[in-house]
């Protein structure tokens, strides 16, 4: 990626529509663009207002060739479809697009969502990157509407000018600092196989740990997952190559780097009565397709073939799973055996023999 | 074959005309004119054809060769991709 600093010295900034494409009706225009700022909001403390009168910090408007005092030109069909200015007064953040372009909402033509998108890029700091699976590359390239546009690379680049997203809106974001991997009394939110790692879970954090070669990597959720919230509560990987991510009542689901359309859905469109407003942990247990949710002391059954909750549940924990009688954070299953978290110890479980093997410490797996 | 090649040297100039607006545009960096000696135009070109290239993940040769002229004519932003 590439910045121009400094960036905007706020948080909440303003944006007007001053003008409208003939190619699209108002509402999708609005829509586009109410959806691009979003793209940047999802993944930093900036907050974006829509005024309708007077002078935005990023004003947006179509024009052709010499429009305006805009010192660039545009060129007619194709070629440059779109551009805008860093942060700044004046010119400062303005979003212009080429009206010679053809606008949609789909594939065809040039996407008005995904150019405003780029341009918003260049109107907080971003310059081009020369990562070709990067937003902020400067070629068009059509991506499903429904896939989130930006890449670890684009994510990295806007978070090294405004932080990452933080709860309290508005508050500029203190450097997020890492966990204490190896700390004695570290404990984990959630953890998860994804194919031939485990991914531990904790606040904003994640630990991609390769057993087979005590490879540890520490990352930001965000870096891979932009659209999941931190504090996640549970995840587990199902039989279809892809992962769960569960908080509070919520939850996502995720093939690669991408989230399926439609996500978060509420818990109990999996079959969870209404009183159970989380999940502690889960764990789909590959010998026998069957999903495992922990809440409380007690366990739900659900059968992933049939994409339901099994009869006769929920069922306490500690009859079926001997020595796991305290609620449990996290759980997942390598080679066979069930790892349960509890604080800063972690239970080795044979599912088969029905009984603990071993207690160790929660961070076993990070080589400390 | 016998038959008429296109106007190759009009494809030339085309080609020509693209090259030159595309590094204008997109690989030009406004320079103080004094730091910078005056260089021949061409040796000019072929440096940010190289700069191009090597941004776009091309060969570096320097020369317009096919694969830079297909990357130039794709849809694209106005942005300059150096020196802001």
């Amino acid at each position: 990626y590439g910045v121009t600093l400094p960036g905007w010295k706020k948080n909440n900034l303003t944006y007007r529509i001053v003008n409208y494409t003939p190619d699209l009706s108002k509402e999708d225009v609005d829509k586009a663009i109410q959806k691009a700022f979003k793209v940047w909001s999802t993944v930093t403390p900036l907050i974006f207002t829509r005024i309708q009168e007077g002078i935005a910090d990023i004003m947006v408007a179509f024009g052709t060739k010499a429009h305006g005092h805009c010192p660039r030109y545009f060129d007619g069909p194709l070629g440059v479809l779109a551009h805008a200015f860093p942060p700044g007064s004046g010119f400062g953040g303005d979003v212009h697009f080429d009206e010679d372009e053809d606008w949609t909402m789909g594939s065809d033509g040039f996407n008005l969502f995904l150019v405003a998108a780029h341009e918003v890029g260049h109107a907080l700091g971003l310059s081009h990157s020369n990562d070709q699976r990067a937003l902020m590359f400067p070629n068009y390239a059509y991506i499903s509407p429904s896939e989130f546009p930006l890449s670890p690379d684009d994510i990295s680049g806007i978070q090294s000018i405004y932080g990452s997203a933080t709860k309290t809106p508005g508050k500029r974001p203190t450097v997020p600092t890492s966990p204490n991997t190896c700390g004695p009394q570290i404990s984990f939110d959630a953890v998860t196989t994804l194919r031939r790692e485990v991914i531990f879970l904790k606040g904003r954090h994640l630990w991609r740990v390769y057993p087979d070669n005590s490879e540890v990597e520490l990352e930001l959720i965000s870096a891979f997952w932009p659209f999941l919230p931190s504090g996640i509560q549970a995840a587990y990987e199902n039989m279809k190559d892809q992962i769960l991510f569960f908080k509070g009542n919520n939850f996502w689901v995720v093939s690669g780097y991408k989230v399926l359309l439609g996500y978060p859905k509420n818990i109990n469109t999996l079959g969870f009565p209404k009183g159970v407003k989380k999940i502690d942990a889960a764990v789909c247990n590959k010998n026998t397709g069957k999903t495992d949710f922990f809440v409380g002391d007690k366990y739900w059954r659900y059968d992933e073939s049939t994409q339901s909750m099994e009869k006769g549940y929920p069922r306490r924990t500690v009859n079926d799973f001997p020595g796991i009688s305290q609620r449990i954070d996290a759980v997942f299953q390598h080679k066979g055996l069930f790892y349960f978290f509890h604080g800063s110890r972690q239970l080795k479980f044979d599912p088969t023999a029905k009984r603990v093997i071993s207690e160790i410490k929660s961070n076993s797996w990070f080589n400390c | 074959s016998n038959s008429l090649p296109a106007h190759p040297e009009k494809d030339n100039k085309e080609d020509t005309k693209l090259v030159e607006d595309y590094l204008s545009k997109f690989y030009t960096i406004e320079t103080d004119s004094n730091q910078r000696g005056w260089k021949a135009n061409a040796e000019f070109t072929a440096e940010k054809l190289q700069k191009m290239q090597r941004f776009f993940g091309l060969k570096v040769t320097g020369k317009p060769d096919t694969e830079t002229l297909e990357m130039m004519k794709k849809p694209r932003c106005g942005v300059p991709d150096v020196g802001l």
